[in-house]
């Protein structure tokens, strides 16, 4: 997909990276195999 | 690196109306994530889906949107579904890895719901 939206959030100091997508297909690896 | 988790994000179908939240969402985070970053993730989103013209949204001080300051995971909270329409609420301290491992338990994106927390 073109658009991939990328957000950190943090909790507690631990920060974690967020990927974000319209669609599946072409971003979700397991949508590839079908 | 911490492995990756791909997720399917929806709406509760019972707990929200299909006008207030109606978007999937399709997210990959790392499975030290927890259903925590998630839920403030979710509330981030919306906050600034929500734009200038959200109804909470307001100017601080500092310029920072209003709606964006008060983010955090308590607004929403995360479900999974177990068996045939049944629902389990998630623990904010969860990491998605032990949600996967311990809920879900299939080769394929892992799919949680959400709906604002009911105390609001």
């Amino acid at each position: 997909p073109e658009e991939v939206i990328v957000t950190d959030i943090t909790i507690n100091s631990l920060t974690v990276t967020f990927r974000e997508a319209l669609v599946a297909r072409g971003f979700f690896r397991s949508w590839e195999m079908e | 690196p911490s492995s990756e988790i791909e997720l399917i994000f929806c709406p509760h179908p019972l707990l929200v109306g299909n006008q207030q939240y109606s978007q999937t969402r399709y997210v990959k985070t790392t499975a030290n994530a927890t259903v925590d970053h998630l839920s403030k993730y979710l509330a981030l989103r919306v906050a600034l889906e929500d734009g200038p013209s959200g109804a909470q949204a307001g100017r601080s001080a500092e310029g920072e949107p209003g709606a964006l300051r008060d983010v955090s995971e308590k607004q929403f909270t995360i479900y999974i579904s177990t068996a045939a329409g049944q629902f389990t609420t998630l623990n904010g301290s969860l990491t998605l890895e032990l949600v996967n491992e311990k809920f879900w338990k299939l080769c394929k994106p892992l799919e949680l719901y959400y709906a604002p927390t009911q105390d609001q």
